[in-house]
């Protein structure tokens, strides 16, 4: 039975497609079959894992507005034999929030399509923007669960209510089995006063659906993009390497348990 | 002659807010008139300058959609003489999006009510959400320049394209004498590759436009904004608080110039 678990987060810059990219590899890695939606018109996760936007022709815009299934559209990638399917995402996903507002059951668009090919995979992962519109809610409708990654700063509380109260509206309204997935710390440094700060109020606040493995600040997770690399591929003994693998762990081991 | 400056870059967590807060007080410092006003529907911008975003019961939103002036919803700030008025927003900006698709004039609101006030201030800027949506354009369209806050990492270049399409239909249908205001460097870091290579790619696309004044990266920058403060009143010392001094008098040069 798959799991598809939404990465989102309203605030920008907190690691939502570095955790997309990076965790859908790790368990590729761990032979899970994954899937991987972009649903972020600035296409990062298709950039961080090496496909070129000006080649996408069919993307996951053309599957919101119908034209396409996701069978369409995916690309699988095979590193040495380790596979993973992307249904990318190109610049036409901009107009889609608009769009998509006059459209008939236009927050279950993603839901649909994805029940057609969910039984093919382990785990389906879908990457947000940086906003609650309608992109997102599709996300979420879609989802069973919603994995929150926290940046240990400041503004990352600031937003953790507004976040809350969309999931709420969204269970009440759109998708009432919806659970947080889970918490993960990202860009945590021990060192800093305000990361360890922002890590105890996310705990006090999540208790233990904050992952027990937080995402450490390394440079080389900044690099792998500019080569198109999950970081395994990039900086395979790096801590942010490990720190991914791990989590990948955890992420499996809680599937066992709901 | 007042300037209005939007500050804006659809890739999250980039540096806008930090920018917006800390060039404005830095200009206040400096003995100039300056307006800020919250664009984003976080609210970051509003709780970065120590306003409680439960206490505001009128802000930008209701500004857009008509109800008010931006007058009778200015905020005076006053630390030691030294006074910056803020236009905050709260929760319902949230909404705003959706609800001016199909209002009048709906990318002129913004500034329409700006150009009762202008003549009252040196300085007007504008901290834009992490999206190109309808914030952003009237944002855009409200404004003489935009200023675009670059993180020294890869998914920035990324979105820079898509930001310059924007910008170009918002010079085309919305607003013809919008001009680029400035670059700057954020978060940079000139012992990484990464930040070097990224600021090298900038300069060579958009020539003497990038400030010369880049912002390292700063823990004191990250740890203000939890105590309300722009960085000058938080750690005067700090080289956060140096390198936005540096900006504000290179934005002054400029005005004259234009
Ligand atoms: N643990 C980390 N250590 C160092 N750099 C990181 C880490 N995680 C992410 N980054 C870098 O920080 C920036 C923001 O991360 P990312 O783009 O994944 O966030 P996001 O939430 O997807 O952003 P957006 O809101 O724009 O979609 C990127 O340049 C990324 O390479
Ligand atoms: N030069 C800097 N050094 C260290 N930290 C910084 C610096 N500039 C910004 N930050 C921190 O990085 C995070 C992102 O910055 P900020 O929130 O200003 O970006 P933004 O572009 O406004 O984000 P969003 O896209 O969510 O609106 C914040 O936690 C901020 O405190
Ligand atoms: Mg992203
Ligand atoms: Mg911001």
């Amino acid at each position: 039975m798959s799991r598809v678990i939404n990465i989102a987060n309203q605030k920008g810059g907190v690691g939502k497609t570095t955790t997309s990219v990076n965790l859908s590899s790790a368990l590729a890695f761990l032979g899970k079959r994954c899937l991987l939606i972009d649903l972020d018109p600035q296409g990062n996760t298709t950039a961080g894992v090496g496909i070129d936007r000006a080649e996408v022709t069919k993307s996951i815009y053309d599957v919101l507005l119908g034209s396409s299934s996701l069978k369409d559209i995916i690309h699988v990638l095979d590193w040495d034999g380790v596979k993973l399917s992307v249904a990318p995402a190109n610049l036409s996903l901009a107009g889609a929030e608009v769009e998509l507002i006059s459209e008939f059951s236009r927050e279950m668009r993603l839901k649909n399509a994805i029940a057609e090919i969910r039984s093919e995979f382990d785990f389906i992962f879908i990457d947000c923007p940086p906003s609650l519109g309608l992109l997102t809610i599709n996300g979420l409708t879609a989802a069973d669960g919603v994995l929150i990654p926290v940046q240990c700063e400041y503004f990352a509380l600031e937003g953790l209510s507004q976040l809350l109260k969309t999931f709420d509206l969204v269970r009440k309204h759109l998708n009432p089995s919806l659970v947080i997935e889970g918490v993960l710390m990202t860009m945590y440094d021990a060192r800093l006063n305000l990361s360890n700060q922002v890590a105890d109020e996310v705990k006090n606040f999540f208790k233990d659906k904050v992952y027990k493995s937080s995402i450490p600040r390394n440079v080389k997770l900044s690099e792998a993009p500019g080569f198109g690399k999950p970081i395994f591929l990039y900086e395979k003994n790096s801590k942010g390497s490990t720190a991914y693998m791990d989590l990948a762990k955890e992420v499996m081991g809680r599937e066992k348990v709901s």
